[in-house]
């Protein structure tokens, strides 16, 4: 099944 | 002191019911410019940010930046109280320890009070950049909402696919697959039912059935919902509130093992 990513790689990255 | 006076409590009771099954509490920022409210669910997979205007509301006062702890299941408690027709104030001194709730009847002749007590919260704000999107869709919300109830039979994700055909969302799962494909309709009657698609680049991303199905709660507050994508981001779904602001829910999406 996908992998549930979080939020908070996303706000690291951005 | 603060004090925001809304003559439709029913738009705050739809608001509540837009986040009550993401968030447990979340903190209410209130300055001059209005009332903003970002939090993540506990799982930290999606997050609601919410923004009322002090110019959507009928009557606001804030003579300080307040940063107010609530408990949402309290607060919609609350909330269900209050009379479809009623009035509602939300009131709150400096350096407050609760806030009150005022409900008044149309006609004035039945005024209730609920006090609720603020809780203290370790709350980081994260900042959300402006990205552009390679993919914008608004369609109708309960559309929308059908397709996420639809589809969420089939499988725990759904698959959100844009060419320049259209939008296809796809779920499969152990009792088969399903997919609904919209294409533009700008020619719609009316406005609220048209699907207008703005695309960049194709793409296709995977979001978790659980939160879209709580993000179409907020139905309710309008007819239309606006879905922004791009390639690796965090998908936005945003509902306008009236005249007043929005509520913006972002989620993180899958990635395959």
């Amino acid at each position: 099944a996908p992998k549930q990513r979080k939020m908070r790689e996303f706000f690291v990255k951005w | 002191m603060f004090e925001a006076r809304l003559v439709q409590s029913a738009i705050l009771k739809k608001v509540l019911d837009a986040v009550k099954d993401l968030l447990t509490e979340a903190t209410f920022e209130c300055s001059d410019s209005g009332i903003q409210v970002q939090a993540m669910d506990s799982a930290h997979v999606s997050l609601v940010s919410l923004n009322l205007r002090s110019d959507g509301f009928d009557k606001y006062r804030c003579d300080r930046n307040l940063s107010m702890g609530m408990s949402i299941s309290c607060m919609s408690k609350i909330l269900r109280c209050a009379g479809a027709e009623d009035t509602v104030t939300l009131r709150a001194w400096d350096n407050p320890e609760s806030i009150t709730f005022i409900f008044e009847s149309p006609n004035k002749d039945k005024l209730a009070e609920y006090e609720m007590k603020l809780i203290n919260m370790d709350q980081e704000h994260l900042g959300i950049p402006e990205t552009s999107y390679s993919c914008v869709i608004k369609m109708p919300s309960g559309e929308f909402s059908r397709i996420c109830r639809d589809l969420s039979q089939f499988g725990e994700s759904i698959t959100f696919a844009c060419s320049k055909e259209g939008i296809k969302f796809s779920a499969s799962g152990d009792y088969g697959s399903a997919n609904i494909k919209l294409v533009q309709n700008t020619d719609a009657d009316k406005e609220e039912e048209a699907v207008v698609i703005d695309m960049q680049e194709p793409l296709k991303l995977t979001f978790a059935c659980r939160y879209l199905n709580c993000f179409v709660k907020a139905g309710p507050l309008c007819n239309q919902v606006q879905l922004s994508m791009s390639d690796d981001v965090p998908l936005v779904c945003e509902y306008k509130i009236g005249d007043i602001g929005h509520i913006k829910y972002y989620l993180a999406p899958k990635i395959d093992d």
